[in-house]
């Protein structure tokens, strides 16, 4: 189990706290908004009314103590964001996570020291471009930007058909598709065989770009 | 294909936008800022400047017609977000996605019956909360229960070694861990060499069991 501290309660910040408090990790959440501390006074070990950007409070709060800080102050917040990381940096803290508000936001928070940081509208809205729009695609990791991991159930017209019959025996990157593996069942198996039979209830872990990805209820036609 | 309209250019609608379009599907982007059109032209199909909220307008633009409309309004314009909704449904859209700026607003929207509501920043609180709390794992898809794809950074003391060297050129599956591709600067290849070296900057992109997961950071020393 973790010592977290999670500092900004918007949405992000207080989703993430109540979640980590969930799985068992002790928390504390941090705000400059009492309302906001009141919200999360059952979601958090503690949640304290402070600004972050206040250096002599974190090490009140001895912050530095934490295994993990996460600065999910907002796109109204973008100046203080990079100070409390700065300051969470030289306080030695040995993890943190901040999230961006765009490109800039994020480039900046890296030359700071932040050990990861995350674009919750982007990586939301590229799921949300896949899952439930490319047919059959059930769950998307992006890699880069145009190509990523789908979880696919095959179209009804590849089932009995082989990897190679049905186009997906590529070793995919620029050139198509790639099935990196087969779930069938309750197991599992990496790198399927090109003459590997499609059967019906698979689910094919893909890694494609966007454009081949599109394509794939029509490789079944 | 489907033909998709897109209203609102922020970070989530911009993202989403972008990302269908480059999966072959036609895009209609719509945003009330000029700038915004103007950074989405080689985004999407069609971008055009439009308040959204004047039914007339989306009426000569012909949104009925297309298969899906996403309102993508943030927390700057809830009410908007609302009333374009409201709009749509009666115009006969066939499936509305709204993106939601706390639950108060997502419950309204369903009220109003869009199809989908989505929430960027609690989703990826959820993930962040699951995903970042392994060494080195910044992202998670399973497969089967107690298997699943990794995003990794790999640990310091990998750095400058292969896939060789530091056990991951196996082929996975029960028997430990397959690197099934890497992420290096803005690329990514598949199916790396076992004499791969392994350096700074890299997202090793992993099948492996959880124990497996678990021990990388040992893996490494
Ligand atoms: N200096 C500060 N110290 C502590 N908390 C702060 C400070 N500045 C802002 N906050 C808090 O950070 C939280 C999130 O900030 P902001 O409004 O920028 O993000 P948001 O866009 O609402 O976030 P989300 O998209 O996660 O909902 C707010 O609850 C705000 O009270
Ligand atoms: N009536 C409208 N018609 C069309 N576009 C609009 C209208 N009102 C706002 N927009 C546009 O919607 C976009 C997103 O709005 P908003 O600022 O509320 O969201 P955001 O919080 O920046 O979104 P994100 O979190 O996705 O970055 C903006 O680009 C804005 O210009």
């Amino acid at each position: 189990k973790k010592q977290v501290c999670v500092i900004g309660l918007g949405r992000f910040g207080a989703t993430l706290s109540h979640e980590l408090y969930q799985s068992g990790h002790d928390v504390l959440a941090i705000d400059i908004d009492e309302a906001k501390i009141q919200d999360q006074l059952d979601r958090a070990t503690y949640a304290v009314r402070a600004d972050a950007t206040n250096e002599a409070i974190l090490k009140e709060l001895d912050v530095s103590e934490y295994d993990v800080c996460i600065v999910s102050l907002g796109s109204e917040n973008i100046q203080s964001s990079i100070l409390v990381s700065v300051i969470l940096k030289s306080m030695g803290v040995p993890f943190i996570i901040a999230r961006a508000a765009n490109e800039l936001h994020g480039a900046t928070l890296e030359r700071v020291g932040v050990d990861r940081v995350v674009y919750p509208e982007s990586e939301s809205a590229r799921r949300t471009a896949h899952v439930g729009f490319d047919a059959g695609v059930i769950d998307y990791m992006p890699i880069v930007p145009d190509f990523g991991i789908s979880k696919l159930r095959p179209p009804e017209g590849m089932l009995g058909h082989t990897l190679e019959e049905t186009g997906l025996a590529g070793t995919g990157d620029r050139h198509g598709i790639s099935v990196l593996a087969i779930r069938r069942g309750r197991t599992s198996f990496l790198h399927p065989a090109k003459d590997e039979e499609i059967k019906a209830g698979d689910v094919l872990i893909v890694a494609a770009t966007n454009e081949h990805l599109g394509k794939i209820s029509e490789i079944a036609n």
